[in-house]
């Protein structure tokens, strides 16, 4: 795991809570509002189970610390988007709070439904944005879910030792955390 | 007959995992230090992007100098990747995947802390 220069974190009194809201101008169309909240909470209770921060949802997107949004080309931050693949997404480094998807991505909640071939998994890119929120960086561990690529029709949503030992050097760890949750293979190969 | 190009079995593969942009790249496959392809710049722009080449874009040309082998070689290290420093499949088969918009750069790896007993 890696961190941004300076290892910037949310720093707030325990216990932390920080807000999300998505943004009311900026979404897509194809998905259900309920599908994109539901994934989005999934994404948020995973780096939750594992770190003492807790994340509600609240409806004022402008006073939310985490701001979600879908934007197309160049969206005014210096990091435009390029189209179909290639930059699927990106957030920014505490405590900034952006998270910004590509609007021209065939974004899926299921892979059943959305057939296109370049179909990308919102709930993994999700998770992976959610970490550089909270201040990780990309990891060279493949199977990280902070490692930069995922290719489409892929889904990558388990945190991995490798996520889960990043975070916790930053926040510490969740008390109800238990190594066990995580996969075998991992906990062997963090033994060995 | 058509020759093929030596590509081409990479190319198919990565087809389904890359835009039309990075998909072009795939005719770097092996390039290394010394080689001179046209369009290489655009490649080393991938490369100053994601935080691996800090050159003004004035000064990108078509040869795969010493910076961009020093990029490469960086990219293979913060991305797992066997360090070759050429373009070889492992590395092209990532530089043409999806990936987050987050630059590489300005990262920092966790030591681990190593205690002895003494």
């Amino acid at each position: 795991y890696a961190y941004f220069d300076g290892e910037p974190r949310w720093d707030r009194s325990s216990p932390m809570i920080l807000t999300y809201a998505f943004s009311p101008d900026h979404t897509i169309d194809y998905l259900s509002s309920a599908d994109i909240r539901a994934v989005f909470e999934r994404s948020f209770a995973r780096w939750s189970s594992v770190i003492p921060v807790n994340f509600t949802e609240v409806d004022d997107y402008y006073s939310a610390d985490i701001k979600i949004g879908w934007y197309r080309g160049d969206h005014g931050d210096g990091q435009p988007f390029d189209g179909v693949l290639g930059v699927l997404a990106h957030a920014f480094s505490p405590e900034n709070g952006r998270l910004h998807l590509d609007g021209a991505e065939a974004w899926a909640v299921d892979f059943k439904e959305q057939k296109s071939k370049v179909a990308v998994d919102l709930e993994s890119v999700a998770t992976h944005e959610i970490g550089h929120i909270l201040g990780l960086a990309h990891s060279a561990v493949k199977d990280a879910v902070m490692y930069p690529s995922l290719s489409p029709r892929t889904k990558k949503v388990d945190l991995r030792i490798d996520d889960v030992e990043g975070i916790q050097a930053l926040y510490g760890s969740n008390p109800n955390f238990k190594y066990s949750s995580l996969y075998e293979s991992d906990i062997s190969s963090s033994r060995s | 007959r058509k020759l093929l190009d030596p590509s081409t079995e990479l190319t198919a593969d990565v087809r389904t995992n890359s835009n039309a942009t990075w998909h072009s790249f795939m005719r770097f496959l092996d390039a290394e230090k010394g080689s001179q392809l046209r369009g290489m710049s655009e490649l080393k722009k991938y490369f100053q992007r994601f935080g691996y080449l800090s050159i003004p874009n004035q000064n990108l040309t078509d040869s795969f100098d010493e910076d961009l082998e020093s990029a490469v070689l960086q990219y293979q290290k913060n991305l797992g990747l066997p360090a070759t420093g050429r373009l070889d499949s492992d590395t092209m088969k990532e530089i043409t995947s999806p990936r987050c918009g987050v630059s590489d750069k300005k990262t920092r790896t966790a030591q681990k802390l190593h205690a002895k007993i003494h």
